[in-house]
């Protein structure tokens, strides 16, 4: 597995808060949570309508993912096993490889 | 073998170095390779070169990968350094342009962090340095400029992702650039520094919502840069000053540049819009790299005009 099966589950979210209080609360987790954010790059850029997209653990996604529908906060999986995703571009690295 | 080298599909950091000193040696005539220094870890800073030789040439800089995790920024600069040397003889335009400016391409910035992100952590963004005063690793490369250090949109937390480092151009990767790009700064007429993801072209400034002095002059490049992006493709990409088209932030490469006199300072994001995001297919690096191609074409034909 690349990167040693580290990123077998994570995922990619899209989020965008609807208003100040979703905005304020989805900071406070990504803190809690510790997410890797992809865009934007800092917590700090995030308001109303700013469409994040958080790259969260296998563990993390679950926490996040209960909270958003309780919360019906508007969410996207973008991708939903990160290192499937990684697998298949190593495929098309392997064979030259072993060129 | 690098006769055959395959620019769609990204390579690691030594299959690029081996690339670019085959580059060199193989296209003499237009290409030369240095190194303007050495990361954190002691890796070649190295940079390609572009251009007939002839003395006070004006110049282009472009850099690629000062995040670590946006390898099509890289893939990006192989392709131009190879359909500029191919074009050289087939392209009125880019013969225009290679015998006019010398182009500087710095394929991979940010080294250390991108051997880091082929190695052990794909989604690595900073540098490799280390504080031992900190438990984290590595520094924003784009907020550890000389412009407005540790302003809004830098955090001074280490192990955030947007850490501006304990002091402006403390990464050597950086001071090794900045240095550079400054002795030459009378020759350079534009600074492109390529990203992702977003599908922007943006230029100053990124720390504060005021315009740049010529506006008007860079605005027109890029409207006439994102319309060559779209020409290609249909791809849309949106244009403007950091600030308000992107977000706020502050140490960024494009803004130091602009304010040590570059008249043209650029920042592209390149694909996707985030379906993707920093796992961008192999297969979309020709389309991707074709269309950012044209742009750059487009602005370099801006710089020969009066504005």
């Amino acid at each position: 597995h690349s990167y040693s099966n580290r990123y077998a589950g994570d995922k990619v979210i899209r989020i965008v808060p609807k208003n100040d209080v979703e905005a304020q609360e989805l900071k406070n987790l990504y803190r809690q949570l510790q997410v890797d954010l992809w865009h934007p790059s800092s917590i700090s850029s995030i308001w109303t309508d700013t469409l994040t997209d958080v790259h969260v653990s296998r563990n993390s996604s679950q926490v996040l993912l209960t909270y958003l529908r309780n919360a019906n906060v508007q969410h996207e999986i973008l991708v939903d096993n990160i290192q499937k995703v990684l697998e298949k571009q190593s495929v098309s690295r392997a064979p030259r490889n072993r060129r | 073998s690098l006769s055959r080298y395959n620019y769609e599909v990204y390579h690691s950091l030594d299959e690029i170095e081996s690339w670019m000193h085959y580059m060199n040696h193989t296209h003499p005539h237009l290409i030369s390779m240095f190194s303007v220094g050495k990361s954190y870890e002691g890796k070649p800073l190295h940079v390609l070169k572009l251009g007939k030789n002839g003395t006070k040439k004006k110049a282009i800089w472009i850099d690629c990968g000062i995040h670590a995790r946006e390898w099509i920024g890289p893939a990006f600069c192989q392709w131009f350094v190879k359909e500029a040397v191919s074009a050289y003889n087939r392209d009125p335009s880019m013969k225009k342009i290679l015998s006019i400016f010398y182009i500087y391409v710095m394929p991979v910035f940010n080294v250390d962090g991108y051997h880091y992100s082929w190695t052990t952590d794909r989604f690595w963004r900073k540098t490799r340095s280390k504080n031992r005063r900190y438990n984290c690793h590595g520094v924003d490369a784009n907020r550890n400029w000389k412009v407005k250090f540790s302003e809004e949109g830098a955090s001074l937390n280490p192990c955030d992702d947007t850490y501006c480092g304990p002091y402006a151009e403390s990464e050597p990767e950086v001071k090794a650039v900045a240095q550079f790009i400054y002795k030459q700064r009378k020759h350079i007429k534009a600074y492109l520094s390529f990203h992702a993801y977003a599908q922007m072209l943006l230029y100053p400034y990124s720390y504060q919502y005021d315009a740049i002095p010529n506006y008007h002059c860079v605005e027109s490049a890029a409207y006439d840069a994102v319309n060559a992006i779209r020409s290609a493709y249909g791809v849309r990409y949106q244009h403007g000053p950091a600030s308000s088209t992107l977000y706020m932030s502050s140490g960024s490469s494009m803004d130091w540049a602009y304010n040590i006199g570059i008249p043209y300072a650029f920042a592209f994001e390149l694909r996707d819009t985030g379906y993707y995001g920093f796992l961008l297919p192999e297969s979309l690096i020709k389309p991707t790299c074709t269309e950012t191609m044209l742009a750059v074409t487009k602005i370099a034909m801006h710089l020969l005009k009066k504005c």
